[in-house]
């Protein structure tokens, strides 16, 4: 996260880090349900093979898992079939876990959108991940806030890449808060508000897609998976996996 | 790698590696999917680049993979995109997959004419570009413009006049050709592509009744099949027989027979309804039990069941409602789903009950309440 700050253990307990053997964290992930996260679909790109990787959860220093971290194997990746690995539309992808997690202070999940549940643009959001911070990987989990940006807009940030429905975007012109590289899977989440404020409870409205070379001098918001679009393929993986009979 | 093998996950056709050498330091010749260099006359290429990123994907999110379009559009060097493409996605050669770097005349004429265009609006020509890096014709291999080298890249419109504009200015109801041909032809059709009934949105060929609705009002995927009487349409346009409809069994190779089979209807509380057989039918209570209702919320989704009744028929109504009965060997059907663990059968429902349940949905997207604070330190504002 570029423009973030370190957040505080416990205060993002849905993040969860994909990790891979000697290679360690390779993307974020946010957790769904007792078995299931989701991640983006490039971050298995040559490599869609469920037991090269594990899922850690409970995370906040990724030098020291601590006490409160659950680690768990992955029993399934389900890639959405649709995924364009070129113009990086419907990068998403849910992951299985071996078994379900204990659900914690640390470790809990986020809820997803409805099916017409979209984040309002101009409204402010959060992501968070261990991607780069424009100068180095952090080891603590980063946080930042984003102001979400309507399709049409975005699309004038990225004249030679189409952004399609798949995608929402969220950022800055100046891209002074934005994802990086490492954070690719992880949420972008908003706090469901009511004319009297926040109401405490927060949904999962996009995961980190692609964007500009984040520290580049190329700025611009970032682009996510809109997890609204998909909320029924998932809830439909999650049925078929879970209770269909081949 | 001087004196050890290429690792092993580099792959047979890797031949040389970087120094120094680690999991990755392998080069090897990889298919162009960069979308911007896709019309070169080479389709194989090798990194790191002339511009030092490590991959394609590195490359089509960088500054210069956006530059470099943009300029083309001043028309400042006719094959300005050929020498980009030689920098973003270097030739490689086919038997020491060490890339093929662009000619020094090349750069020098892309740089020439074209640097000063960049310095109008402030930018500097990319780093790493350096000309004298490159090899003069004739003294080694290079890369130089061939005839019929495109001029526009694949992420371009070609005027008529031969200047490029970007291809998202195609049809945009703006004039930017200098000829006006990038507004011209604009129907689907002429750009090959399939124009939604009922709405003026193009969508490609390929997408048209593959399970995936893409047009408005989902017309893309009607009229996909023909189906028989007793056959029932997959979201993919297979047909399958109306008796293997939500049986707890795959039949539509993308198994949307058995999508959407169990809902809670409201009426008169929430009556548990599944389809089958091309019919909605309800649950009689005869034999159900607290596990099946635990399983009826969490296969919705809907977390754990809060109220679970038998609710009697009304008199009169009961003759004409559809009946499944829970299966004797309901708890065989180890991770079965519910349809699976219900049957038909040949009488009515005894108790003249049908089940109703309400589910809790579960908790979700709460944060742990932070810690509380020491109040003598508390500072108010």
């Amino acid at each position: 996260i570029l423009g973030g700050r370190a957040s505080r253990p416990g205060r993002w307990p849905w993040q969860c880090s994909l990790q891979s053997g000697a290679s360690g964290h390779i993307c974020g992930c946010v957790l769904i349900g007792p078995k299931w996260a989701l991640t983006v679909a490039h971050c298995f790109e040559g490599r869609e093979s469920a037991e090269l990787w594990q899922v850690v959860l409970g995370l906040n220093n990724l030098d020291h898992p601590g006490a409160h971290s659950q680690t768990r194997g992955v029993r399934s990746i389900i890639v959405h079939p649709r995924y364009n690995r070129a113009v990086v539309d419907y990068d998403i992808s849910i992951i299985q876990l071996e078994t379900e997690v204990e659900e914690t202070e640390f470790v809990r999940p986020v809820c997803l959108p409805d099916l017409d549940q979209l984040p309002l643009p101009d409204a402010y959001c959060y992501i968070t991940g261990w991607g780069h911070t424009g100068n180095r990987m952090p080891f603590k989990l980063q946080e930042g806030e984003v102001r979400i940006i309507s399709l049409s807009h975005c699309q004038s940030y990225f004249d030679m890449k189409t952004i399609t429905s798949r995608m929402l975007c969220a950022g800055f012109e100046a891209g002074t808060v934005d994802s990086c590289m490492g954070d690719s899977g992880g949420p972008l989440v908003c706090e469901e508000q009511d004319a009297a404020g926040p109401l405490g409870r927060w949904t999962l409205f996009g995961l980190t897609s692609w964007g500009s070379v984040c520290f580049s001098k190329v700025l611009g918001p970032g682009v996510y998976s809109n997890v609204t679009h998909f909320t029924p393929w998932i809830q439909r993986q999650i049925y078929l996996h879970t209770y269909l009979l081949d | 790698c001087i004196s050890n093998p290429c690792p092993a996950q580099c792959g047979a056709n890797s031949t040389t590696c970087l120094s120094p050498p680690t999991n990755t330091s392998c080069t090897q010749c990889e298919p162009i999917t960069l979308e911007l260099c896709m019309n070169l006359p080479y389709n194989s290429t090798t990194y790191p680049n002339y511009l030092g990123h490590m991959s394609q994907r590195e490359s089509s999110v960088s500054w210069e993979a956006s530059l470099f379009p943009a300029l083309v559009q001043t028309g400042c060097y006719q094959y300005l995109m050929f020498y980009a493409c030689t920098l973003l996605v270097p030739k490689c050669d086919p038997v020491s997959a060490q890339r093929i770097p662009p000619c020094r005349s090349l750069c020098r004429k892309a740089k020439e004419r074209c640097e000063a265009v960049l310095g109008v609006v402030g930018l500097p020509w990319p780093e790493g570009s350096e000309c004298n890096q490159f090899p003069q014709e004739g003294n080694a291999t290079c890369l130089l413009p061939e005839d019929g080298i495109d001029e526009c890249s694949p992420s371009h419109f070609k005027c008529r006049s031969g200047r490029c504009v970007l291809a998202t200015k195609r049809c945009d109801g703006h004039l930017d050709c200098d000829d006006h041909s990038d507004e011209e032809n604009c129907g689907c059709a002429e750009r090959g592509l399939w124009e939604c009934p009922g709405s003026k949105v193009c969508i490609q060929i390929s997408m048209i009744c593959d399970g995936f609705p893409d047009c408005p009002l989902l017309v893309d995927e009607v009229n996909c099949s023909l189906c028989r009487d007793n056959e029932l349409e997959c979201n993919n346009h297979q047909c399958v027989h109306r008796t293997l409809w939500c049986d707890g069994y795959k039949h539509c190779s993308d198994s949307s027979d058995e999508w959407h089979c169990v809902s809670l209807v409201d009426v008169s509380g929430w009556a548990l309804t599944v389809f089958r057989t091309g019919s909605q039918y309800q649950v009689c209570a005869d034999e159900w039990n607290p596990h099946l209702s635990q399983l009826t919320c969490s296969q919705l989704g809907l977390g754990a069941p809060s109220t679970v009744t038998m609710v009697a028929e009304q008199p009169g109504v009961a003759g004409r409602r559809r009946w499944l009965h829970v299966h004797p060997e309901w708890d065989q059907k180890e991770g079965a789903a519910l349809q699976a663990r219900l049957e038909k059968r040949s009488h009515s429902c005894y108790s003249r009950k049908r089940v109703s349940v309400l589910c809790a949905k579960e908790d979700c997207g709460l944060r742990p309440a932070p810690p509380p604070r020491a109040a003598p330190h508390r500072r108010k504002r």
